[in-house]
Order: C-alpha cells, then structure tokens, then sequence
C-alpha cells in the first residue's frame, strides 16, 4: 500500500517543492520506489528536475486525456508526473468536473508498486491542493519558524479537517517540518515552542529540522538533488535524517 | 499624482509582502504620504502591523461595500486598506463582476494626497493581482537571486504586457529588486548576471538589493517595520537604500 503524502502549505516559499524534491531523494536513496507529482502551474518542482515540460503533464492526467503510465518521466531516479505552465488554463476545465476535487484520488487507485508518492502543491487552498489532500494518506506541512506561518496553520488544519469529513475519512497529519531553520535563534526557538504548545499541534512537530543550506537553492540549478550537488553539507545530512524519522514512522 | 505601485510575483515568499511593509516604512520616515493595500487573502502584511481584521477590508471596498476612508486603517504611521481571510469568499463575487479586473484602478481614481500607494499581491497571477497592474502606474517584482524565479520572470512580463495592451497603456516596469541576498556567493551573482544580459531587463535591475536580515522575519511578530525593531541592521539599511534610489528615480 503505498504511503500517498501532500507536502502542503498556502504561504508561499516554504520549501515545499524543495522538501518534496529532496525527501523523494533521499527515499530513493533508502531503496524505497519513489514517484512525485507537481500540481502547481509554476512547475517548479519539473524545472528542479529539468524535465521538458511540453509531453503529457498533471493536467492531462487529471482530465483523462493520459494514463498515469503515459505522463511519468524519470530524473535522477526519480518518477515524476510533471506539470506545466498551461496547467493554468487546464485549471477551468478541472473546475467545471463534477467530482473536481477527486480527480487525482481516482488516477492513483492504479499505482504500481510505489512505497511513496508525494505531491508538491502550490501557494493556495486551490482545488489542485484539495485534490492532494483527497488522494493522501497523509499530509506534511513545511513551515519556517516565523510568526506569519503560525498564524496560517490553522486554515491548513480546518481545510484537512473538512476534507476528513467530508471526502477522505483515513486524512492525518504527519507533521510539521521546520525549514531553513536557524539554530540558537530565540526567535525561532520561541515560535517552535508556541506550536509546541498547541493543542492540535504538539505531538506533530518532526523531530528533524531542515537547517539553512544555500546549496538547496543552487542545486535545482544543476537539475540536481541535494544529494548529487552537496552530499555532505547540511541540507543533505537533514534531508536524509527526515527521511529515516518518517520512515520509522511509517515502518517501512 | 500618486504613484501606485504593484509590487508583484507569482511566486511564493519571493519578500513582496516584507517589501510593501519596509519600503511603505521607508518612504513614511522620509515624510512621503503612504497607503499600503493588502490584497493577499492570506493577510499577511495586515497582520505584520498589528491589524484587527474584522472591520471593512479590501473585499467590501472593490465591491463597493464601503469606500476607501471607510476602510483604511493606521498602524505605525502608515495607512492600509487591510485584507480579511473572507476575501477568499469574496473573490468568487468579484470574478463575477464585469469589468473585474478594473475594480480598484475606480476605486483609487480619489486618493487624496497619497505620494505612494504600495500594493501587496498574493502568490499567484490571479483577478486581485491583475487589479493591481490594472490599477498602477509601476510595478516591481522582488525575487530572490536564484534559477527557479529566473524561470518564472518571463510570465510576469508577459502578464503585464497583455495588461498594457488591453487595460493600461502606463504599466511601466519600476524594476527588479533582489531580495534575501547573500553577497559573496558565486551562485547569486550569476544569476544576477544572467538576468542582466535579459534583451528587456537588463535596464532594469535597481542597484539597491535588500541582503539577508533575521530581523525582517521577525520584526512582524511584533507588529512593527525594520525601522523600529532593528534600526541598524542590514534590513533597514537597504530598505532605506531602496526607497532613496526610488524616490529619485521618480523625482520626488
Ligand atoms: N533549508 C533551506 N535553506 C535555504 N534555502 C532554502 C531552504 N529550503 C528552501 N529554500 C529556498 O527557499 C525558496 C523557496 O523554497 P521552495 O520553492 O521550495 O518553496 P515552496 O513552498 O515550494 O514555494 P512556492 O510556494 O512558490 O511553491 C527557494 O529559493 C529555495 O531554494
Ligand atoms: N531580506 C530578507 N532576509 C531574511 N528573510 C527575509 C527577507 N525578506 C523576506 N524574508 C522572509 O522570507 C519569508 C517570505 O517573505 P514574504 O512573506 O515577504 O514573501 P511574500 O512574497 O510576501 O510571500 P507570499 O508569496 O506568501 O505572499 C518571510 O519569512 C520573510 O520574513
Ligand atoms: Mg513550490
Ligand atoms: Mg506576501
């Protein structure tokens, strides 16, 4: 049974598309069958991968113009369904579907042997993100240790919680990720331990943090992971670190 | 004449928002009349000044709900017209209005005395984004130095252009302004040169970038600008910096 996670969050700039990018590697890296999808129009997941984006994409998926075999393509071992900038005009057709919000749900019944699939999403509660949360298992919400991004969650939270009720009974959250964090800041140590005391929250805070890399911003340049373009600096010893807390998590 | 700027990138965390609040600061510290226009549903920058948000909002005033005085608030010296998490509900009324792209360039046809009216778009290249191209004389687009918003540079000049065309023969490109840069690195500084040969951009880099400070993530906990959370830091001193290139480029 494959573990189906969103990597969701409607700031921007969170370090989704990275975290999403750098998490399938470093799976893969630990043997485990990885696929990736980029639901946002900005592509940027595909440009990370440099994958040519003018084949079948997401949005062809969605609508039934492809099967799922039809639109994967593969990058530094990676599986990825791409996206595309005209995902955008897709996006009134998938709109005007009944059943808009399970499109994807009802493509990944027929996955083959992937232990994980995660979905980057884009910077809004759009119904591609709903659709993520409606096929997922679970949801990972990255997040830098700042104000504004506490003041938010709880939108993240009440949007999972109706998408539970509502069209996916088995939703959960499997945590919070703090990224580009900065040790031995109070700042950012204060806002951790007011998550921390939230009521919801508590328990679902990742114990691995993502420090501040700048070689996570470059490698995407190079078409690359973390760990092609910096295996031993710090964003790839917390990346991989992530990825050993979830998969004991998950027991896989 | 007002100058109304946008300050526009569809891109997540790209700094518009600690852009709109620093530089609206700026330019309030050198005794220029300022109005700041949330149009974000996220809210962000209204909650960075310490904003109730459960009065009028952007939302009733491109509706015609209430008018600009009705709605504008003070915080810090500086007035807004603050956004209210509704505004995602209210956006499905303002797609229906005709016109709809054109709602606030009515609205800010009776500004009184403002010098500069900044406006904070949401992540995205939606209606209320193109309101504020609609809307505005100028528009600058903060971005951080790396490839990924180099990729995404193109769909925003286009955007504009077709703004230009059909709905607003002013829309000039004020400039693009660096955000989150770390000096020294040879990453940075090639982009920054990539976009520097770019046929329509190369003009187009202000000389001022805006480095990598920790105070300008934290100063909106406390509900206030650079200037009065770390008057010494680096934020401050290039905010600064970009509002004095500013204000001579436009001769004020
Ligand atoms: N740990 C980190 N250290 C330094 N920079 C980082 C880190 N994580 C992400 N970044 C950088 O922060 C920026 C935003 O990250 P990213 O694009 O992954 O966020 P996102 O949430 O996917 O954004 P969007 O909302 O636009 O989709 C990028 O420039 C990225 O390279
Ligand atoms: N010069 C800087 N140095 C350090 N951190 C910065 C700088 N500018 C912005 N940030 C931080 O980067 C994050 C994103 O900035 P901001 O919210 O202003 O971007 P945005 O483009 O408005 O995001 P969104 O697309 O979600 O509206 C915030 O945590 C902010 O505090
Ligand atoms: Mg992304
Ligand atoms: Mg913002």
């Amino acid at each position: 049974m494959a573990k189906i996670i969103s990597i969701i969050n409607n700031k921007g700039g969170t370090g989704k598309t990275t975290t999403v990018l750098n998490l399938g590697a470093a799976l893969k890296k630990k043997n485990k069958k990885v696929l990736l999808i980029d639901l946002d129009s900005q592509s940027n997941l595909t440009h990370s991968l440099h994958i040519q984006d003018n084949k079948y994409h997401v949005g062809d998926l969605l609508l039934g113009k492809c099967t799922l075999k039809d639109c994967i393509q593969n990058s530094e071992g990676l599986d990825i369904v791409p996206s595309n900038s005209n995902l955008i005009d897709y996006e009134n057709q998938i709109n005007n579907e009944p059943g808009r919000e399970c499109l994807l749900k009802q493509v990944l019944e027929n996955t083959n042997g992937y232990y994980y699939i995660l979905m980057d999403c884009p910077p809004s509660m759009s119904t591609l993100s709903i659709n993520s949360l409606v096929a997922a298992n679970s949801y990972i919400v990255p997040m830098q240790a700042e104000n504004i991004a506490f003041i938010g969650l709880d939108r993240i939270l009440q949007t999972a919680e109706k998408v539970k009720l509502r069209m996916n009974t088995h939703l959960e959250l499997a945590g919070i990720l703090f990224v580009k964090y900065q040790p031995r800041t109070k700042f950012g140590q204060a806002v951790v331990s007011n998550i921390a005391q939230h009521s919801i929250l508590k328990n679902k805070l990742f114990n691995s943090y993502i420090r501040q890399d700048i070689a996570l911003i470059e490698a995407p340049a190079f078409g690359q992971s973390i760990f092609e373009y910096s295996p031993k600096g710090r964003g790839a010893f917390d990346y991989m670190n992530f990825a050993k807390e979830l998969t004991l998590k998950h027991g896989y």
